[in-house]
């Protein structure tokens, strides 16, 4: 047994070897049926590394029907697993982290030279021998964008419940509901009887789930970014809509609650190292909506200060707000329509887009930065679990 | 070093769409 074990850790180069009639079998164990919390510990896109090991023994042999079909199956393996499990984060991150991996090998282990430029000696010795995948690298492309609008979807779709009470209803700051608007005090919104109430801490939890869940899998720190850029983007519009729409949320408090809300989002940004993002600057108009609540609005100096400081809101939006705007007792007016007036007159020469709402479903363009590992294929280790035994080292 | 690899041979692949479709086609013919 012994004499087994050194012969293997001697001569393994890194490759995977499978009988034409195991490849059903390596796709279902592998992919279709695998469970992410079975690889927690392991190599991080390890289904990935022992699929391109695997590649590249058919490559090694020259067989160019074995890659194809390898390939194809591996794809549709993917394909039918995001279709059954389209509402799970976890899966969907994994898938990600993976195709965006196997991706990656094939761009690392290439032959090109603008893929090695950090690879080890011993790396460029498991580039691709026979075959150019230059084409089934853009089906992956693809395939991960597929993934990547999937992950968007479910995430957005288990914070979109809490934004609006998180973001507008709930008050953390204390002694600030004794300011809201008279007549307004009780209510919370429309379409929410009270229990689904969230507060901002519900919003920062579910992030940190993401966020931990998609390091923990290894996905590409520039994609978790991107994540986290479109999801601050919808916080961004739900709530300014809900806010172009209610008039017991044009307050001042509630402007201050909104403000505090979001110098919280951007601590949480800050404390995951995620300020890069861009996130914060995609909620540049709801920051300045919350402005727009707490400053004054009654003389030319206030108009002017208005519109010097909503540079990402549309005139119709600043406008909606000022006369939405619910003064919070009977010593504070109401915005006069001459104000408003005065602030339409300064801001005509700007040529704005004329919808009022935004539109939460934008999504920004993906990009998916080449990644290389420091990996080397021949120190990766396949666990029992796995029931891959009928693959043979090489 | 001193070796020079041969140019590697492009494999032609379908589009994720006409994967797609052909898998497609072969689960509406398996039973």
């Amino acid at each position: 047994r012994q004499v087994t074990v050194q012969r293997k850790e001697k001569d393994f180069q890194g490759m995977l070897e499978y009988h034409k009639e195991d490849e059903a079998l390596l796709i279902r164990n592998l992919v279709t049926d695998l469970k992410p919390q079975m690889l927690s510990g392991t190599v991080p896109c390890l289904p990935a590394y022992i699929l391109y090991m695997c590649i590249r023994h058919a490559d090694y042999t020259n067989d160019d029907l074995k890659v194809h079909s390898l390939l194809t199956s591996t794809i549709n393996g993917i394909k039918k697993v995001l279709k059954k499990h389209n509402d799970d984060f976890e899966m969907t991150s994994f898938w990600l982290s993976n195709t965006c991996r196997l991706l990656h090998c094939l761009k690392q282990y290439s032959g090109d030279e603008g893929f090695m430029t950090q690879n080890t000696a011993k790396q460029n010795e498991h580039c691709l021998k026979n075959f150019d995948l230059t084409e089934y690298r853009q089906v992956l492309s693809d395939l991960s964008i597929q993934i990547y609008q999937q992950l968007i979807k479910i995430a957005e779709g288990l914070l979109q419940p809490m934004i609006v009470s998180a973001m507008l209803e709930n008050e953390s700051i204390q002694g600030l509901s004794g300011v809201k608007p008279t007549g307004y005090r009780k209510r919370s919104s429309s379409m929410v009887d009270g229990e689904n109430s969230y507060c901002l801490e519900a919003i920062i939890r579910q992030m940190n789930s993401f966020h931990t869940i998609m390091c923990d899998q290894g996905l590409d720190p520039e994609i978790i970014l991107q994540v986290f850029k479109q999801l601050f983007y919808m916080i961004n519009a739900v709530t300014l809509n809900n806010l172009l729409l209610r008039k017991d949320v044009c307050s001042w408090s509630t402007g201050m609650q909104l403000r505090y809300n979001i110098s919280q989002l951007e601590e949480w940004l800050r404390g995951r190292n995620l300020q890069q993002s861009g996130g914060v600057q995609t909620m540049e108009p709801l920051i300045q909506a919350a402005q727009l609540l707490q400053l004054k609005k009654k003389t030319q100096e206030d108009a002017e200060a208005i519109c010097s400081l909503c540079t990402s809101l549309s005139t119709q939006q600043i406008v909606k707000i000022l006369n939405l705007y619910t003064p919070l007792n009977e010593f504070e007016e109401r915005v006069t329509v001459s104000f408003i007036r005065t602030i339409q007159a300064q801001l005509q020469e700007r040529n704005d887009p004329q919808q009022l709402l935004l539109d939460f479903k934008h999504m920004f363009p993906v990009l998916f930065p080449f990644n290389p590992s420091s990996l080397t294929m021949d120190s990766i280790h396949i666990p029992a679990c796995l029931n891959l035994e009928f693959l043979n080292e090489v | 070093g001193s070796q020079r690899p041969r140019p590697r041979v492009l494999l032609k692949a379908p589009t994720l769409a006409e994967m797609e479709e052909m898998n497609t086609s072969e689960e509406e013919e398996s039973p």
